[in-house]
């Protein structure tokens, strides 16, 4: 789940993104 | 006045910043009964990372971001989500929630295990930034602006992030000379929550660490 990752992660995946992947 | 060039700037800006929604799945657990420190830690949880991800999306539309280097970006971001949080938080507290959420959200907050020491100026900020009659406009520019800061760490290119916030504080500072006539140093007084933003930034990684001990 996304609560689990850190801040980088987050916003990695969302400038990617495939959040939902 | 503005010219057409800005007026098209602060419209896209607008545009972007009216996207920004938090999933209803996720506000609406807000509502949700249970109150326990624990329930409160995980729905605040849930909607920070909601609210970073709906961060990220308005900053990939901001004029430029997507042109900068990507590690870059990672970086305007990392060191700006808090604070954009917190100026959205304060938007929020002032004028976006309907009737009676704000009351749950802040009880929700207050009942998180935070400590006092940390709450108390939060929400000082809160009533404060609700003090400055901020119309949303001045919101979305004031995130736009606290997101292109040249001055993060790890940013390589400076001069870039600076070309791209540069325009961004023009329009703010004519738009506040414009609507805040009855103030000539409401630009001065924005200007001035961004240095208290840096301050709740910095103590928000030992907020953190205190509501995980708890």
């Amino acid at each position: 789940p996304a609560s689990n990752l850190g801040l980088e992660d987050i916003i990695r995946k969302a400038l990617m993104g495939n959040f939902d992947d | 006045e503005l010219t057409p060039e800005q007026q098209n700037l602060l419209h896209y800006i607008m545009d972007s910043y009216n996207k920004q929604r938090i999933p209803p799945e996720v506000s609406k657990k807000l509502l949700q009964e249970e109150f326990s420190a624990e329930e409160n830690f995980l729905i605040l949880t849930e909607m920070a990372t909601s609210h970073v991800q709906v961060l990220v999306e308005f900053t990939k539309r901001l004029p430029g971001f997507q042109t900068l280097d990507h590690e870059d970006q990672i970086a305007l971001l990392k060191g700006s989500a808090v604070e954009a949080m917190f100026l959205r938080s304060a938007e929020i507290f002032n004028r976006k929630l309907p009737i009676g959420h704000a009351d749950l959200l802040e009880e929700r907050i207050r009942n998180s295990g935070i400590s006092d020491e940390y709450i108390t100026p939060m929400f000082h900020f809160y009533k404060s930034m609700g003090e400055l009659k901020m119309t949303q406009e001045e919101y979305a520019l004031l995130t736009a602006i606290v997101i292109l800061s040249p001055d993060r760490q790890y940013i390589q290119d400076r001069e870039s992030v600076e070309k791209l916030q540069e325009p961004l504080l023009e329009v703010l500072e004519k738009y506040c000379k414009l609507y805040h006539t009855d103030n000539p140093q409401h630009f001065a007084c924005l200007l001035g929550r961004l240095t208290e933003l840096r301050t709740f930034n910095h103590h928000h990684a030992d907020m953190l660490m205190s509501w995980r001990v708890n």
